[in-house]
């Protein structure tokens, strides 16, 4: 554990409750793409199968039961107590098209050709691209709420931390996980183009709009 | 090539 890891998942864990307070004060899920919500439990439920399996402390249990149960409890909010808020006109995203993919490249590029580990590799494939859905819906209204961005930034910053503790092991423990490293840096770069919009708009109380 | 996962990380 060094100081960017631990505010790496300060900043998931940020990004997790800034969304559930969201939804469940507003009573809405409007702006919110189920999409990337379902890919998100099926990228905690594939990685954290290890639950049952290895023990690595306390931290990493807790922390891997609330992603698990957070992400499910967000599923349930979008598809069923605020179903009626949900905008599925412009969530349209074909998560096939992220899923099948992901899938094929675990199959092809992992550590080690056990369930587990296949599983865990597909998990972090496929969580480099999951929020495109959110980015695609985002960029479909050309507008977000703070709050919304909020979310994103703190969900994007996490992948960012991690490349910060990647190097931080490389240099510091020669230690060095390819997989990781690669997929994390594509995933923070699909925020780039978000995190520009956040620094130069929202940090200046302005909204999110995209030029029409 | 690749070193192994240590599943520490989230």
């Amino acid at each position: 554990m060094n100081i960017f890891r631990l505010t790496g998942d300060l900043a998931h864990l940020l990004a997790i409750i800034i969304l559930l307070l969201k939804i469940w004060k507003t009573r809405s899920c409007a702006g919110i793409s189920g999409k990337s919500q379902i890919l998100f439990a099926i990228v905690y439920t594939t990685r954290y199968l290890d639950l049952v399996t290895t023990f690595v402390s306390a931290y990493n249990t807790l922390m891997k039961i609330f992603f698990l149960a957070s992400s499910y409890a967000t599923m349930y909010l979008i598809y069923i107590k605020f179903k009626a808020t949900y905008d599925h006109n412009h969530d349209t995203f074909r998560i096939e098209f992220l899923v099948a993919p992901a899938f094929v490249l675990a199959m092809l590029i992992t550590h080690a050709y056990t369930l587990l580990e296949v599983l865990w590799t597909f998990s972090i494939y496929l969580e480099s691209v999951a929020i495109l859905p959110q980015l695609f819906m985002v960029s479909k209204t050309g507008e977000a709420e703070s709050i919304t961005s909020h979310y994103l930034f703190a969900l994007g910053s996490y992948r960012a931390l991690y490349i910060l503790n990647w190097i931080y092991r490389y240099v510091m423990e020669n230690n060095y996980d390819l997989i990781a490293i690669v997929a994390g840096i594509v995933q923070t770069v699909l925020y780039c183009d978000f995190f520009y919009l956040y620094v130069t708009k929202v940090l200046k109380g302005k909204k999110l709009q995209l030029p029409a | 090539l690749l070193q192994e996962n240590d599943h520490d990380e989230l």
